[in-house]
C-alpha cells in the first residue's frame, strides 16, 4: 500500500458517498446513468470471486470488497425499487452489449491462466475501464449535469488517475514488474476521463453550472 | 513475464 493507492481508494469510497448522497438528499437518481451502476456491480462481483477461495490479503483489501459489491447493489436498488419514478430509461440509451461482448473477447485473448478466477478477474478489468461510458454518454446527450453528479463522478476520475503514480511507485519499488493487464485497461480507463476532466476542472469547480458547449 | 500484481489491488 502507497500514498497514491490509498488516496485512490478513499476517491474511489467518496464517488460512491457522494452518489448515495446525491440520490438520498434528493430523492432523485436523475443525471445517473442505470446501465453503468449495473456494469460495476458485474465488475466488482466478477473481480472478487477470490473473496469465495479465502485467499485472504488483508482486513482492508477484505472489507473494501465487500462494501464496493454491496454498495454498489444497493445503489441499484435504489434506482430500480426505491426511487424508480425518477430513473428515466429514455436517455439512458447506450448499448452495453458493445461492451460486454468485446471484454468478454478480451478476457478470453489476455488472462493470467484459464481458471474460473482468472477470465473473470480479467474481464472485470476491461469491463471496468469502460463502465463509465453510458455515463458518459448520457452527459453528452442531455449536455448538462447537476453538479452533485459531476463530482460523483470526478471523484471516479480521481481514482484511476491516481493508479498511475501509485504504479509507477510499485514499479520502482518492488521487483515484481508491472501488471499489464491492468496497467493497460487502466490508462485507456483514465484517458477516458480527460474530457469531462477538462469541463469539470474549467467550469464546475469555478463555480459555473456543467454545460456541454453547444 | 506477465506479473499479477493487480491481484492485491481493488
Amino acid at each position: 500500500m502507497n500514498f497514491f493507492r490509498l488516496l485512490g481508494d478513499l476517491s474511489h469510497l467518496a464517488s460512491i458517498f457522494i452518489l448515495l448522497h446525491k440520490i438520498q438528499t434528493t430523492r432523485s437518481c436523475r443525471g445517473i446513468s442505470f446501465k453503468t451502476q449495473v456494469l460495476y456491480v458485474v465488475v466488482f462481483v466478477t473481480r472478487y470471486l477470490d473473496l469465495l477461495t479465502f485467499q485472504f490479503h488483508s482486513i482492508y483489501n477484505t472489507v473494501m470488497k465487500l462494501f464496493f459489491i454491496g454498495s454498489s447493489i444497493y445503489i441499484l436498488y435504489l434506482m430500480r425499487v426505491r426511487f424508480r419514478p425518477t430513473n428515466d430509461p429514455s436517455i439512458d440509451t447506450f448499448r452495453i452489449e458493445y461492451l460486454l461482448g468485446p471484454c468478454a473477447v478480451l478476457s478470453l485473448i489476455f488472462n493470467y491462466g484459464y481458471t474460473w478466477l482468472e477470465i473473470p478477474w480479467s474481464f472485470s478489468i476491461f469491463l471496468e475501464s469502460v463502465a463509465i461510458l453510458p455515463q458518459l454518454f448520457m452527459l453528452q446527450r442531455t449536455g448538462e449535469a447537476e453538479t452533485i453528479t459531476t463530482h460523483y463522478i470526478a471523484a471516479l476520475g480521481a481514482y484511476r488517475a491516481l493508479y498511475i503514480p501509485n504504479w509507477i511507485f510499485r514499479y520502482f519499488t518492488e521487483d515484481n514488474g508491472v501488471d499489464a493487464i491492468a496497467v493497460v485497461a487502466g490508462i485507456v480507463q483514465t484517458a477516458l476521463y480527460v474530457d469531462f476532466g477538462w469541463i469539470y476542472f474549467t467550469k464546475v469547480l469555478q463555480g459555473q453550472k456543467f454545460e456541454l458547449p453547444a | 513475464e506477465a506479473k499479477e500484481n493487480g491481484k492485491d489491488e481493488l
